[in-house]
């Protein structure tokens, strides 16, 4: 489940 | 969420606190480099334009908001209105020698070629190294205010709290960034230096 466009941390 | 990510998040809250009070309260900004500030704003822009296309939490747009105001607000102390104490002359580390390559490397090296995901992976690598500017300064000049170094500790702690946010990430939910850890893992080095200093000046030197 690695995403490319969703970056969740800062 | 977890325990490393927030310890981080923290970290990386009380750095820019600590810088934004220690030129208010001393109305200068003696012994920080400009330049480091301004590659910090150049990352936080390039990385949170995302806030305009995707949501992900209160948190964590609040936070980009607090990371963004605050980069800005030190720049305006820092080339506004307490201009006179900025330390032009130890501030010299060419940030072109920085810029560039970053440039380069995240229109070479990617997870997918778009404009946001560019200007990610460029604020990514641009992160990694744009401390160095202000370690430049610190070595040059031989010495840093305390204040200063607490500033660097709290800095340098954020990124190497966050590689052990990655390591549970990685057994916890199968996630990782590999452009992330690899940045985030030489960042962290950059400081281990001062990060020694740090520890035992504090614990021997006084």
């Amino acid at each position: 489940n690695f995403t490319l466009t969703s970056h969740d941390e800062l | 969420m977890n325990v490393f990510r927030l310890l981080g998040d923290i970290s990386h809250l009380l750095a820019i606190i600590i810088l934004l009070l220690k030129i208010w309260k001393t109305r200068s900004c003696a012994g920080i480099s400009g330049r480091s500030q301004v590659l910090f704003a150049v990352v936080y822009t390039a990385r949170y334009l995302d806030l305009f296309t995707s949501y992900i939490s209160a948190y964590n747009s609040i936070m980009k908001l607090v990371f963004l105001a605050a980069s800005y607000g030190t720049i305006y102390l820092m080339f506004i209105k307490f201009k006179a104490s900025y330390d032009h002359n130890h501030d010299t580390f060419r940030i072109e020698f920085l810029i560039l390559p970053c440039v380069l490397l995240s229109l070479l090296i990617n997870h997918e070629f778009s404009p946001l995901e560019i200007l990610w992976t460029f604020s990514i690598y641009l992160e990694s190294v744009a401390i160095l500017p202000q370690l430049f300064m610190v070595s040059k000049t031989g010495e840093a205010e305390s204040i200063t170094s607490h500033y660097l500790f709290a800095l340098g702690s954020y990124r190497a709290l966050y590689i052990l946010n990655w390591i549970y990430r990685y057994y916890a939910e199968s996630h990782y960034d590999v452009i992330a850890i690899v940045a985030g893992i030489v960042q962290t080095v950059l400081y281990c230096d001062f990060f020694y200093l740090y520890i035992t000046k504090g614990i021997y030197g006084q």
